[in-house]
Parts: structure tokens; sequence; C-alpha cells
């Protein structure tokens, strides 16, 4: 984008009202856009925030005060989005602090801010104004001090003091990469901001596994940044222990920690703290939360499952599909003989752990196996059962829309293998696996 | 495949991923990978169609088979992946003739042990003379020892073929009594096996999920679908495979429900 957008100033709620306590300070405008609607609400005096209802017809609210204010209420509204001024709403300061506008209004010793329109117990030059931000006795910054927001105090034997307000950069602390980081730094180590794509989380982030969180920014030169963000001191495991495997892996296998150092192919890794053959940004020290020792296969960036560069020159990397998957059944509440045909326990989970569907109704499934269609099966109220004689044992229709059936939270009794079928001779097939092998050499000429 | 030849499986279809984020394909691909100093990096975008990671085996119009070993989980999000099917190229020309690529819009997991998945195209397949359907063989039938098969795939060759196209090995199958003396009884009733070769012939990375495609008279069955193995094409070791026939009656059941 060429111009930066007012929206960058704001916070978005998704699905938020901010009710209006004095209806006589709001401002309505219709059938404006989003943007026209913050621009003119950062070009107003005294607006900080306002709701964007965009349903049954657009509407612009300007509010002089935020969710965080005394009296102030934020409701549930799906038809509306609430916008609040960040340096209203932020409990942390970027630079000096001269644009805080919090609510804090003691001293770092504690003492009680001196109102700003007093000039008792010490008098001073300063006067509140609907542009200076000077409001009550909130700590303000209005000289620009490089100790950030101050007040002058209400005890006549200290005449101000800062108030030690954090940075935001340094309230919150990265572990890792950054990965969880949900803190308010909006800009760039260089100042640069993110675009207005969405508002509510144009904070700095890490969704891709990168070094440290970043953003996109406004600057059309620059496509993205990372950002400074004070890294905790000491490094706790990002998750605890208990979810790290060692003998297989579990969904994309970031939290495999096996010793599997070879692909399937049989190709020994290379190692993470090497650059041969491969040179690579995966520093163990960069990811140090990523369990990137040795050459084992690891899975840093959210790929399809565990994976290492190779010691090949000539393939650069390759998955470890040969570690196996754990199997994510839940523990299995029940046993069955034989297929489960007969089975009338009371187990109503599936072995995902979804709750069945009740046989006889008709949501999100359609049930074409009920009561009816097997009334020798006792297909009651939602319980796992095998009315068609499954082979491998009882089911049911389940409550996830995208799963329609499966297979119960119940393992076969010890002991017990469905016999092996031997069809009859020369059986038949039609339509099916015919293949005309003079098509290949015509193609591949 | 290695040690096999190029050849033509018209049953056999090439699954592939959504296109990944700049990072991970920048990393991941050989080309236009630009590095600078300071940890800094500049993203030079390359092509962005999805790519073929694992091998499917059409048993319906409306239905591939594949293995879970493919899947994150069976709740995996499907945007992006699809299947392609009727050609013999692995990066097929953008328009070329024959070729079909179709959406997938679901994911089914297999009983538990099957490591099985089915997929649901989101339009049928065409069926043509270079698209066709697998036979699914009898419930819980036992292919005879002897049998001949074949596997393809657009997966690594080790350098034993042309990996930008369709190979096909050809194999028997091995009971799995003399089998196990390989693998010290580790084959279970679900899988098979077929003969290992003195030299080297089998499924490798990104084949998984191909068939196993055994001869009944003039027609093809879907006997197994390749899974991960340790070594690809091992002189002297026989290839495991999932015997379908133990879940042809949950394959016939998905897609009738």
């Amino acid at each position: 984008q060429v111009h930066r957008s007012a929206l960058n100033d704001f916070q978005r709620s998704e699905g938020r009202e901010l009710v209006a306590f004095k209806a006589d300070r709001v401002t309505m405008l219709s059938a404006i856009t989003l943007e026209e609607c913050a621009k003119r609400c950062s070009e107003s005096i005294d607006c900080r925030a306002f709701n964007y209802v965009f349903r049954p017809s657009v509407i612009c609210k300007h509010l002089p005060w935020v969710g965080n204010t005394a009296n102030a209420e934020v409701k549930r509204n799906v038809n509306c989005d609430l916008y609040e001024m960040k340096v209203y709403i932020r409990k942390c300061i970027i630079g000096n602090g001269e644009e805080y506008r919090g609510g804090v209004s003691k001293t770092m010793s504690g003492r009680t801010c001196q109102q700003w329109w007093s000039k008792f117990p010490h008098d001073h030059r300063y006067t509140p104004s609907s542009t200076n931000g000077l409001e009550l006795n909130f700590c303000r910054n209005p000289d620009g001090d490089i100790i950030g927001p101050w007040c002058y105090t209400t005890d006549p034997e200290r005449r101000y003091e800062s108030c030690n307000i954090p940075q935001c950069k340094d309230e919150v602390c990265i572990t890792c990469n950054g990965e969880d980081y949900r803190g308010q730094v909006d800009r760039t180590v260089s100042g640069r901001e993110y675009p207005d794509k969405s508002l509510d989380d144009n904070y700095c982030r890490n969704p891709d596994a990168s070094p440290v969180p970043w953003c996109y920014t406004t600057d059309p030169e620059v496509e993205r940044e990372r950002c400074d963000i004070r890294k905790c001191s000491e490094v706790p495991k990002r998750r605890s222990r208990s979810s790290y495997t060692t003998n297989c892996f579990r969904g994309r296998g970031e939290d495999y920690r096996g010793k599997i150092n070879e692909t399937t192919s049989g190709i020994p890794c290379q190692r993470w703290d090497a650059q041969s053959p491969h040179k690579h940004p995966f520093y163990p020290h960069t990811y140090e939360c990523k369990g990137l020792e040795e050459n084992y296969c690891r899975n840093p960036d959210g790929s399809e499952a565990p994976w290492c560069f190779t010691s090949k020159s000539e393939m650069r990397t390759a998955l470890c599909l040969q570690i196996k998957r754990c199997a994510d059944d839940i523990e299995a509440e029940d046993c069955y003989n034989g297929n489960g045909k007969n089975y009338r326990g009371i187990v109503r989970k599936t072995r995902k752990g979804i709750l069945c569907q009740k046989w006889s109704v008709n949501t999100p499934h359609k049930t074409r196996i009920n009561p009816e269609a097997h009334p020798e099966a006792n297909l009651t109220e939602n319980y796992c059962r095998n009315p068609d004689g499954d082979l491998h044992g009882p089911w049911c229709y389940t409550t996830d829309p995208k799963t329609e059936f499966d297979y119960c939270a119940i393992k076969q009794c010890a002991g017990e293998d469905p016999p092996i079928i031997m069809p009859p001779e020369g059986v038949v097939f039609n339509e099916c696996g015919k293949r005309d092998d003079r098509m290949l050499k015509s193609r591949l000429r | 495949i290695v040690g096999g030849t190029p050849g033509n499986s018209p049953w056999t279809v090439s699954l592939r991923d959504r296109s990944v984020p700049f990072l991970i394909l920048s990393i991941l691909s050989l080309t236009l990978f630009i590095f600078t100093v300071a940890d800094e990096m500049i993203f030079v975008p390359v092509d962005r169609k999805g790519k073929h990671f694992c091998g499917g085996s059409l048993v319906n119009s409306k239905w591939v088979i594949s293995t879970k070993q493919c899947f994150s989980s069976c709740y995996v999000d499907l945007t992006g992946y699809a299947a392609i099917m009727g050609t013999v190229f692995r990066d097929p020309k953008e328009g070329e003739a024959g070729t079909q690529s179709i959406a997938l819009s679901k994911i089914v997991c297999g009983p538990s042990e099957s490591h099985l998945v089915l997929l649901q195209l989101e339009t049928p397949a065409e069926f043509n003379e270079r698209v066709s359907q697998i036979c699914l063989p009898p419930e819980r039938y036992i292919v005879p020892e002897g049998t001949a098969c074949e596997i393809a795939g657009w997966g690594e060759t080790k350098g034993t073929g042309d990996e930008t196209v369709l190979n096909v090995a050809q194999m028997q199958v091995q009971s799995n009594s003399e089998c196990n003396q390989y693998f010290k009884g580790r084959v279970k009733q679900n899988e098979m096996c077929t003969t290992s070769f003195f030299g080297g012939v089998g499924a490798c990375e990104k084949d998984y999920g191909g068939p196993l495609a055994c001869q009944n008279s003039d027609c093809w069955v879907l006997e197994g679908v390749i899974i991960p193995m340790r070594r690809c094409g091992h002189q002297g070791q026989p290839n495991i495979f999932i015997r379908v026939s133990m879940y042809v009656d949950w394959i016939k059941k998905v897609m009738e429900m």
C-alpha cells in the first residue's frame, strides 16, 4: 500500500460492541467505509474507539472512551466490530512513551499522582487540553523525557517521579522462537509496521518457524522484517516433556525426539550443526526448542513429517516416513468376541474419542442402518453395535459432521482372530483392472 | 521405485500437497534459493503448484486408496490437496491431453492397524484408456504364492531410473511363512510380501500409498498397498505391503455409506 492506513492505530475486536453509556457523546456516521471511519476517528479530538456496524446497514459510531474505562461495557454483537485506539488500551510503552494514554496513576515508589489540572502540592506549567492527553492524574510524558511516562506526586516531599511503565518489547519475553508470543509489539526492529490486513492480530507473530517473531510491513520496499522482543533469560522447554515421543510421532512430528538418523531410503542424515554438504538456516542454537541434536530426524518447520538434510550432496532433504505414527486411538473401554455382532455393552465413543450419534436420529448423518432396518441388532441409544457384521468390530455413526461412521473404543477380547476365508476358484472381474499396454509406447515416444 | 522401468498404470494416481509457504518451499527447493548474511533471507518465489508426495489407487471413480502414513491425521484439512491421473509424467504440463487433476474432499481412516485411508475425489474421475479403476480382491482372499504382480510410482529411484515418469517394477507374491523367515516372524496376517530380486527392486520414498497390482487372467487386482519400509530396494529383502483383501469390507462400506 502507498499510504499508511489509519486502521493501524486501532485494535479490532471481532463481534464486539462498546456500549454507549453517555448517548449524547456518540457521533454517528452512516454508509462510510471502515477506512474512512477510522480516519475520521483519528482526526477527531475526542474519539478513542468506534463501533463499525455492518448489518443491517453500515454505521460508524465514534466513542470518546475505550472498553477498559470505568462504567464502559463491551458486549457481544455479531453484526458489529469494535475498534479501540491502541494507545488507550496498551499497558506498555513504545519508545519514550510520549504516546502513552493508559490509566496508570501511581509512581514507581507507589505515590499517587497529582491531577494535571491542579497546581497543588506542586505548581507546574502544564495545562490539560483535548490534544495533549494530560487527563486526570494519569502518568504521561509531555516533555519526551527518556525515563518515559511520569507525573507530579501528591507527596509534598517529592515533586515528580517516573511511573516505571514497561517497554512493550520487554513486557513479554519470548521463549524459543516466539511461536507463542501474543504481546503487543506491533512494529519491526526498525519501526516499520504491519499492513492492515487483520488488525486484531497485527502484532508481531511467528507463524512459520522463523527464528523470531516478525511481521509484514507497510513499507513497499520491505515485505517482512523481524521484530525486537526480549528473549527470556532461562530457556524452559516450551512443551512439557510428556508431549515428546521417541519411538513414533504424532501429527506432523514436531515433538518427535527419537534417534532415527537416516531417511526412509536408508541415506544417513547430515548433522544439524553442520553446513555441508547442505547449507541451511536451521542452526541448533537459533531453534533451541526443536531438538536439533546430532543428525536425528526432526521437524523444525511444520513440514508433513520429521525430515533431515541428507548426507548426499545431490539430495538436499528427505522425509523419515519409516518412523511409525503413534496410534492416536484412545484407550479401549471394553472388549468384544468374534466380530462383535453380539456386543451389547454401553460404550458410546469412537476410537478417536468422538461421541456416537444416536441410531434413531438422522443428524448429523442419515442412518441407513437403524433400529427399523435392523430390529434384531439392539440399536439402542448411541451404543456401539455391529448390525452389519463388520469384520473390524462394533462401530457407530458419529456426531462429527465430517466423520460418517467409525469403529469404537473397544478392542477384541484376547486371542481371537477372524478366520481367513478362501474364496471359490475362478473369481471373475469385469469393468476393472483393464490396461492397454500398447498405449504406453505411443505416449512415451 | 527402485529397479523399475517406465510403464503404464491407469489406476495409479499422484497425490499432490498444497503449495507450501515461502520459507519451506525455498528451503526444500533445489533452485532459486538466495541466502544473505546477517540471517535475513530474501525469498524468491518458485512455482506454486502442489508437489507429488505419495501414491494412491483408484478403487472407483470417486475414491482413491492410499496409506495413512502420508497424512498427519484423520482430520487433516485437505484444502489444496489433489490427485493427478491419466499421465505418466510426474509433473505434467498445464493442459496436457488426458491429464485429470481432481481435488480431494474427504479422508476416511481405515480400521486400526490397516494404515489405510480412503480419499474422496471432489468430482468423479473420467474413465478412459488412460484412467481406470483397479479391481478389489474378494474379502480376506489370500493371493497365491508366485502370482505375478507389479508396483508403480513416481517416487525415489535411487539412481536406477527417471523420476519424472511413472516407473513400474515386476515381482511375485511370496508366502507370509517364507517372508517371515527373513523378517523373523514380524509379518502379520494383514500384511503380505513379494519376492526380492538380487538386483534390489522395491518401492521407495514418495511411492507410499501406491498399488501392488497382481494379475488375475486379463485383469489387475489391488492386492497390496505400499507402506514405508526401512531401506528401499535393498538386495535380498522382500517387500511388505498391507493386504487389501482384509479391508475390502471396510472399503465397500465407506463407498456405500
